[in-house]
């Protein structure tokens, strides 16, 4: 509960006038993205943690996984994703029906293997991050592709889990 | 002009070879001529000394002129194929670009614009996209201002005075929560483009959508801001990135079905999150 307050706190401040239409001084926006920067890096303890219960086989387990998400995304920079190579996805659906979700991250090695809950194998593509996205000001990441998958049905307030293994890139050369 | 993109059985559409633009869609087996294309309005500066004089800034859109400048008449794209995503590189200019992805499955077009940073010298500059039809749709359009229901709008017009409208494009503008669209009831199809966040929007002539994405207004408008909304970040102005989803269908229920399904999917979209497996094996885990 007490994890939840700064973003709580953080949603009453953005309901004036200000915050909602962007006529507060450029001053005052940044301390906006900064009061809600950090409510959400609260949250992310509680839902870490909410996570770690779902995950548990025996309710006495302690297996303590810290869940991470990736706030800059959005320039295609995740230092995790990109300086991990074996790792897992959690897509959870805030939905009451299941859902299927395209999954979109920056990494930075050639050929990754992506498995499911059950072991199984799913589709993968690398696609080439766009030249702008790239260049824009302030971005610090060397990837450039992102990896995409589709978490296919993913269960209504539930979630599902993909294991994402970096595999060297096999060349046939024919002699 | 040819067929460049035939990702999946459900969604489709042609590229025209000399302007580099999107010509013309393929979804929910309806195919309509539509282009999208990045244009902006140009601030208007004035003294702020009468109502008349008041520049474009922070609380209030005044165009300088009501035809907006095309950002590029010629658009370079370069195409990725792929088994899940195709994906279409558009670069319109120094400060516009954009990704154009049709999914595997999914019955939508998406367009993920990266705009700015807007060049701060001369004058400012309020950047829209704009995607045009060939629908008839008798100066009428719909948004959902107050994000619970679609709401009728009639350029130059209001339902409950007689109005004459001295801004024409400012004045038929309306706040956009998650969803503006156009219909054309002979021909039964709908245009809808639902957004990732609350924008301005308007039609100001038949068959167009145009939503604003970005702004710099190098002057203050005097309403108490008391500053340019001319925002930095790294020492340059900022880049707004965001996306617009297309969707075309029928306008007897068939578009606004597939429109509720998006919303509800992209607006309340799934988290994700990253881990490691602990020190637990990944059968363990499993």
């Amino acid at each position: 509960q007490v994890d939840l307050n700064s973003l709580r706190q953080a949603m009453g401040v953005m309901q004036h006038h200000d915050a909602i239409t962007g006529t507060e001084k450029e001053h005052v926006a940044h301390d906006y993205a900064r009061i809600l920067t950090e409510a959400i890096k609260e949250c992310e303890i509680i839902s870490s943690k909410a996570l770690n219960k779902l995950v548990e086989s025996q309710p006495s387990e302690d297996v303590n996984i810290e869940f991470s998400s990736c706030p800059l995304s959005n320039v295609s920079s995740c230092p995790f994703t990109e300086n991990t190579e074996n790792f897992t996805v959690t897509v959870y659906n805030p939905l009451s029906r299941p859902v299927t979700h395209f999954v979109r991250f920056p990494v930075l090695g050639e050929a990754y293997q992506i498995t499911d809950d059950a072991g199984v194998p799913v589709e993968t593509q690398l696609v080439p991050i766009a030249e702008f996205v790239l260049s824009i000001p302030g971005r610090k990441s060397e990837a450039v592709a992102d990896l995409v998958f589709q978490a296919i049905d993913i269960p209504p307030l539930g979630f599902k889990s993909y294991n994402v293994q970096a595999v060297k890139r096999v060349v046939e050369t024919k002699i | 002009k040819e067929t460049n993109t035939d990702y999946n059985n459900d969604v489709k559409l042609e590229i025209d070879e000399s302007t580099g633009l999107i010509s013309s869609v393929t979804m929910n087996n309806i195919t309509t001529p539509l282009t999208q294309e990045f244009l902006f309005y140009e601030g208007y500066v004035g003294n702020n000394e009468v109502f008349e004089n008041r520049s474009s800034g922070a609380y209030i859109f005044r165009p300088k002129n009501n035809t907006p400048t095309v950002a590029t008449n010629r658009v370079n794209s370069t195409i990725f194929k792929g088994n899940l995503v195709t994906e279409i590189h558009q670069k319109f200019n120094d400060w516009i670009g954009q990704i154009v992805r049709l999914y595997k499955g999914e019955n939508l077009i998406e367009f993920d614009w990266v705009v700015g940073p807007l060049p701060s010298k001369g004058f400012g500059k309020e950047v829209i996209s704009r995607f045009v039809t060939d629908l008839k749709t008798n100066s009428t359009f719909y948004t959902d201002s107050n994000g619970r229901e679609i709401l009728k709008r009639v350029r130059d017009f209001r339902p409950t005075w007689n109005v004459h409208l001295e801004e024409a494009v400012s004045g038929n503008y309306y706040p956009v929560t998650s969803k503006i669209l156009i219909k054309d009831p002979v021909k039964n199809v709908e245009v809808a483009v639902l957004t990732d966040r609350a924008q301005g929007g308007s039609s100001l002539r038949d068959g167009e959508l145009e939503l604003m994405v970005h702004r710099n207004c190098l002057h203050d408008d005097a309403f108490g801001v008391d500053e340019a909304l001319n925002e930095q970040a790294f020492g340059e102005g900022l880049v707004a990135r965001g996306s617009h989803y297309l969707v075309v269908g029928s306008a007897d229920g068939g578009a606004a079905k597939s429109e509720r399904d998006l919303a509800q999917r992209k607006l309340l979209q799934a988290w994700t999150f990253f881990s490691t497996i602990g020190n637990q094996s990944l059968e363990d885990y499993r």
